[in-house]
This record gives structure tokens, C-alpha cells and sequence, in this order.
């Protein structure tokens, strides 16, 4: 474990809570993409099938845990406690096309023919693009709240702090997995025009509206 | 081999 990652993975528990709140005060899932939500839960499920089988650490279960259940959560919460909010009409990405690339790439690309590991590569490719149906939903919306803005620059943060962790675990241990990196890097890329947005404008009490 | 390694990453 380093800084990098520790604080990458406060930004991603950060941005879990922020949504989770968000939608439970307000009692509404408005402005949110439901299809992201669910790429998240299907990411988490994918990846964290080694909960049991693989112990790393008391802090890697909990936060495994923490990850699986709430996402899972909040998934009820957009599609059945709050279904009425959820504004379906304005989250048409094609996410289905995510999935399939994600998963003919893990099968093409990957460190080994496992189950485990083309689960885990899938999962990796497809976090990569799983914030594209919000992305879009905003761009389609013109707007977004500024609690929203504020998760997605905590869940855009927590890749790019893990970038930093990459790097440091490269000259400190000699460890690369350049999938994760490249799909890491992809990740951070797709939040540049949202960063800078953020930057300009939430940060001085604006609120987030793209240029129409 | 390197899968084995990231594996200790959320």
C-alpha cells in the first residue's frame, strides 16, 4: 500500500457515499445514469468474485465488501425505491456496446486464459467506460447538480491517483500490470473535459453547465 | 507472473 492508492481509494468510498447520499436526501435519482450504476455493480461483481478464495488484507475484504454492497444498493435505489425519479428518457447510452467490446477485448487481450482472469481483465476494460452513460447524460441534460459534479470528480480522481500509484509501484517494486495502466489511463482521460470543467466553474460556486 | 501482483488492488 502507498499514499497514492490509500487516497485513491478514500476518493473512490468518497464518491460512492456523495451518490448514495445525494439520492437518499433528496429522495431522487434525477440526473443520474442508471446504466452507469449498473456497469459499476457488474465491475465490482467481476472483479471481486476472489473475496473469499484470495484474503489480501483485513482493509482489501472490507473495502471489497463496502464496494459490492453498495453498489448493489445503489442500484435498488435507481431502479425500484426511486424509479420514478430516474430520468430514463435521458439515459439512452448504448451501454450494451461497452459490455460486448469490454468483453471480446478480455478475451483477446489479457494476462492469462483463466476464468478468474478474463473476469478480472473484463472488469478492468470495462470500468475503463463505464462512466460514459453519465458523461453523456449530462452532456444531453446541459447540466448537472453540483453534488453530481462532485462525485465525479472524486470517482474521476480515484483512477488518476491510482496512476500515481503505478508509477510509484514501477521505480519502488518493479511491478507493472499495463493493462490496468493503460485502462487506467483511458479512464482518467474520458474525466479531462469534466476536470476542467470542474475546475473553471464548480470550484468557483458556478454550477456545472455545458456550453450548449 | 505480473497478474498475480495486481491482484492485491481494489
Amino acid at each position: 500500500m502507498n499514499v497514492f492508492r490509500l487516497i485513491g481509494d478514500m476518493s473512490h468510498l468518497a464518491a460512492i457515499i456523495i451518490l448514495l447520499i445525494k439520492i437518499w436526501r433528496s429522495r431522487s435519482c434525477s440526473g443520474i445514469s442508471g446504466k452507469s450504476q449498473l456497469l459499476f455493480t457488474a465491475v465490482f461483481t467481476c472483479r471481486y468474485l476472489d473475496l473469499f478464495t484470495n484474503f489480501v488484507s483485513i482493509y482489501n475484504t472490507t473495502m471489497k465488501i463496502f464496494f459490492l454492497a453498495s453498489s448493489y444498493a445503489t442500484i435498488y435505489l435507481i431502479f425500484m425505491k426511486f424509479k420514478a425519479t430516474y430520468n430514463r428518457n435521458h439515459d439512452t447510452f448504448r451501454f450494451e456496446l461497452l459490455i460486448v467490446v469490454s468483453v471480446i477485448l478480455a478475451l483477446l487481450i489479457n494476462h492469462e486464459f483463466s476464468a478468474t482472469e478474463i473476469l478480472w481483465t473484463f472488469s478492468i476494460y470495462l470500468e475503463a467506460v463505464a462512466i460514459l452513460p453519465q458523461l453523456f447524460m449530462i452532456t444531453k441534460t446541459g447540466e448537472a447538480e453540483s453534488i453530481t459534479s462532485h462525485y465525479l470528480f472524486a470517482l474521476g480522481s480515484y483512477r488518476g491517483l491510482y496512476i500515481l500509484n503505478w508509477i510509484y509501484r514501477y521505480y519502488v517494486e518493479g511491478h507493472l500490470d499495463w493493462i490496468a495502466v493503460l485502462s487506467g489511463i483511458v479512464q482518467t482521460g474520458l474525466y479531462c473535459d469534466f476536470f476542467y470543467l470542474y475546475i473553471t466553474r464548480v470550484m468557483k460556486g458556478k454550477n456545472l453547465t455545458l456550453p450548449a | 507472473s505480473s497478474n498475480e501482483v495486481a491482484k492485491d488492488e481494489l
